[in-house]
């Protein structure tokens, strides 16, 4: 269980850093 | 990561990238707490392929996310730090591109960052559902090595340790059979655990009642004793070869089936 749940916590992190970098990148086009 | 590619390429144009500190520290929390849980997991289990296999995925997670770090301290530096010339090829197959020429720098590091967190966490994953699938496996084989002897119980004593040794083991095995088939998404594969834990369920209660039926004969004399005795290690042997076909199954992955491509 604590595996799954650290496992989809990095998946949403890695998520948000992605969109982070999308969104910053999308304002500076 | 094909999206971070894909900023990475648009940088060629000669935008910065921006900063990343916070989601990147985000991904270095939970990477570390991933790592504290797999520790923990590595040390509590008692499956030795495990505790030989987690602890790469777990370098490699926390390799990639020094990485990350590592890039994201030098973007914020040089926003302009050394842009893309070709990445296309990062995720189409080899043989599938016509050119393949390296990308540089901490843009490089940060996608590599990204993908080795992700492949890391998605390897350590794999580790832990095939150690709980072991698990799984050893629970058939217990109920595997009663099965082989019904056919020396005698005795109605017998019989009564038989069931009461029996029992508890096919109850955790269709527990957990039941359980790790509404996990799976390959339907083929959960069709057919499903269809062996209903057999293994209506063919218990008759196995029993055949040895019981032999060990009557044999009481009264043994009239009969052989057919009955057939009728046993015919149900006995159907159960085998369910669970048997419930072994090999749980150990099936996805990339066994051409349908799932």
């Amino acid at each position: 269980e604590m595996i799954l749940e650290a496992a989809k916590s990095i998946a949403a992190a890695t998520s948000a850093l992605v969109k982070a970098a999308s969104s910053a990148q999308r304002e500076l086009i | 990561v094909d999206r971070l590619v894909i900023l990475h390429e648009e940088a060629e144009d000669g935008n910065a990238m921006p900063d990343l500190s916070r989601p990147v520290q985000a991904v270095s929390n939970a990477v570390a707490n991933l790592i504290k849980v797999g520790r923990d997991t590595i040390n509590s289990s008692d499956d030795p392929i495990l505790r030989q296999d987690m602890p790469g995925s777990l370098h490699r997670v926390e390799g990639a996310s020094r990485l990350l770090e590592d890039a994201c301290a030098m973007l914020k530096a040089d926003p302009y730090s050394q842009p893309a010339r070709y990445v296309r090829d990062l995720f189409v197959p080899h043989h599938q591109t016509s050119f393949s020429l390296p990308i540089f720098g901490n843009r490089k590091k940060l996608i590599d960052g990204a993908r080795g967190i992700l492949q890391g966490t998605s390897a350590l994953l794999l580790c832990f559902d095939e150690s709980e699938v072991r698990k799984i496996i050893r629970e058939c084989k217990k109920v595997l090595d009663y099965l082989a002897v019904a056919e020396v119980i005698e005795t109605m004593e017998d019989l009564v340790q038989f069931v009461k040794d029996l029992s508890p083991c096919l109850t955790k095995v269709s527990r957990e059979v039941d359980s790790r088939q509404k996990e799976l998404t390959h339907q083929v594969h959960r069709d057919i655990l499903i269809r062996c834990l209903d057999q293994v369920k209506t063919l218990a209660p008759i196995l029993i009642c055949s040895m019981k039926i032999f060990i009557q004969i044999i009481a009264q004399g043994g009239k009969g004793a052989e057919e009955a005795a057939e009728n046993r290690n015919y149900l006995a042997g159907r159960m085998t070869d369910e669970i048997t076909e419930i072994i090999r199954v749980l150990q099936l992955t996805t990339y066994d089936e051409d349908e799932w491509e």
